[in-house]
């Protein structure tokens, strides 16, 4: 019935919950990086950290999905093996000055390949859980 | 190289260097870019989404200085409320409603409250409009104006002395909030009553948006009314509940 529908939306709106955070990391990490290879050109004459706010927000034009949403964190693993907790957890932005510019480029395509497989599995889990809000949404509307 | 970031911590936690502190800030500030994006529903054109970034990035950095590594709890948990906390405060300090629309909420809701109490319940738009001297559309225009002021300005327009965004508090009392244990048990109760209270369709919008999560969209599509339309709903309806939260 209805209440196994809302709980398999839960599940596959878990799940996105948790790609959609490590994207948005991930999206946060790859802008900074390309910052500093920015700033280090002469193409950007401000610090990193005065810069961060145009940094990490995302444009004005963009258009919102119109849903309720609330910054819940999934949960985390005290000590993670996977890639994106190695790329997470790693000290490129921490140690930035000592970094070469081949190093920073490398850690950005590491980034970049990472960024791209969640993306798409983000894509992928979206279409379910929407395929299950269309299901409960179905459920109300008056014909 | 986790181990280079808790070094870090150990490192920041003994000195309070600045230079330490500066590399926490860039660590974790993609946690501010997570927040902000979830927190700005529907935020009108004159807030700057960098804005909400440079609140919450002092949100992160209250969280740096606060954080004790030794107590076994994740950073990030700490720092994302911290960070959402610190977002809504800066919103709602900052006097971007219109003064003109604030009035016009501030009137909606005295007229609402009246007629709620006169009636006995919730009033049809055709008779909130008629006590207010206005038309239905004028009376629709002021919410749908309210409304796209977005869900966090209802917060801001309609309770300003709250340290918990309505949003969450109605989803909290249908039991889909995120957190179930921020709010006393009475408040909740009080919430979830006048919820029921609500006209059918004033309910269901609630429902289908904090319970169902549904977008404004989808809405539109079960009630077969626009995408505004519903936004004025809701916005009626969060004026109703704060009249009867408040009486
Ligand atoms: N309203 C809304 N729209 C969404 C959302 N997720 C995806 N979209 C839309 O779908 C497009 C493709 O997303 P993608 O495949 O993840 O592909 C994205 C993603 O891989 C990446 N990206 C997105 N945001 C950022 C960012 O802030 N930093 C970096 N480095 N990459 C980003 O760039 C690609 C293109 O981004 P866009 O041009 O913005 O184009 C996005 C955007 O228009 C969402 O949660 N809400
Ligand atoms: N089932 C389902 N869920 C969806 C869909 N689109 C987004 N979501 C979920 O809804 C949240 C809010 O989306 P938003 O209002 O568009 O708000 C977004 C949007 O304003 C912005 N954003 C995220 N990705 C992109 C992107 O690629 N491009 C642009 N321009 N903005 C983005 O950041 C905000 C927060 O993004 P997230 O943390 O990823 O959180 C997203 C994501 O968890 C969808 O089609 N189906």
């Amino acid at each position: 019935g209805i209440e196994d529908v809302r709980e398999r939306r839960a599940l596959s709106g878990d799940v996105e919950n948790e790609l959609s955070y490590y994207r948005r990391m991930l999206h946060g990490r790859m802008d900074l990086i390309r910052f500093e290879q920015r700033r280090r050109s002469g193409e950007e004459k401000r610090s990193l950290i005065e810069a961060l706010p145009s940094i990490l927000a995302d444009p004005e034009s963009g258009h919102r999905s119109g849903r309720y949403e609330v910054p819940d964190l999934p949960p985390l693993p005290d000590v993670g093996h996977r890639e994106i907790d190695h790329i997470l957890g790693d000290d490129v932005l921490i140690r930035l000055d000592a970094i070469d510019d081949a190093g920073l480029e490398s850690a950005l395509e590491a980034i970049q390949e990472i960024e791209a497989e969640i993306s798409e599995q983000r894509r992928q889990v979206q279409a379910v859980e929407d395929a299950f809000v269309e299901e409960l949404a179905a459920r109300y509307r008056v014909s | 190289p986790a181990d280079e970031v808790s070094s870090l911590w150990d490192r920041f936690k003994a000195t309070g260097e600045d230079r330490a502190r500066e590399a926490l800030i860039i660590q974790y500030s993609p946690l501010v870019k997570f927040v902000a994006g979830r927190v700005g529903v529907g935020l009108p054109r004159n807030v700057d989404q960098a804005d909400l970034v440079s609140y919450g990035i002092f949100g992160l950095i209250d969280a740096i200085d606060k954080f004790e590594p030794d107590r076994g709890f994740k950073f990030e948990t700490y720092a994302i409320n911290r960070i959402k906390g610190a977002i809504l405060d800066e919103l709602r300090a900052l006097d971007w409603v219109p003064r003109s629309v604030r009035a016009r909420a501030r009137e909606i809701e005295r007229s609402l409250a009246e007629l709620e109490h006169r009636l006995q319940r919730t009033p049809s738009d055709d008779e909130l409009a008629r006590h207010m001297g206005n038309s239905v559309d004028e009376l629709r225009d002021a919410l749908a104006e309210i409304s796209n002021l977005g869900i966090v300005a209802l917060d801001e327009v309609l309770a300003p002395d709250s340290s918990n965004s309505l949003g969450d508090m109605v989803a909290d009392s249908m039991g889909a909030g995120p957190e179930a244990a921020f709010q006393k048990e009475e408040t909740r109760r009080i919430l979830a009553d006048a919820i029921n209270r609500l006209p059918d369709r004033e309910r269901l919008v609630l429902t289908l948006y904090y319970y169902e999560g549904l977008t404004l969209a989808e809405i539109g599509d079960v009630l077969g009314v626009t995408e505004s339309r519903v936004c004025q709903i809701h916005a009626k309806s969060v004026m109703s509940l704060r009249n009867r939260m408040t009486e």
